[in-house]
């Protein structure tokens, strides 16, 4: 996507794989995004969330993206 | 799936407004 960073667009790729209703959570990202680090994936999650890419869904733990249905 | 109305009611609400949020910064980028 334009406009992001390599780590941005690898988080904004793997919530969009998840295919669930409730979205990826934190921990997920965590444990799958072995080349960052907590603060790195969350800095990633509030820039895309910032920028319309991403949402939180049942709790603010879970994400979401917009270019899913 | 298991979620309940009021789950749904969230993820609805928050997606128009990330929807709503995505437009704003594409329309700012023309």
């Amino acid at each position: 996507v334009r406009g992001l960073s390599p780590h941005e667009s690898q988080v904004l790729n793997l919530i969009k794989s998840c295919i669930r209703s409730e979205g990826i959570t934190l921990q997920e990202l965590k444990s799958q995004l072995h080349n960052m680090n907590v603060a790195t994936i969350k800095k990633a999650v509030e820039f895309l969330s910032s920028e319309g890419h991403i949402y939180s869904t049942i709790d603010d733990d879970h994400f979401k993206s917009t270019d899913a249905e | 799936s298991g979620l309940t109305e009021e789950h749904k009611r969230r993820i609805e609400e928050n997606r128009q407004k990330a929807l709503a949020r995505r437009a704003e910064r594409l329309a700012a980028q023309q």
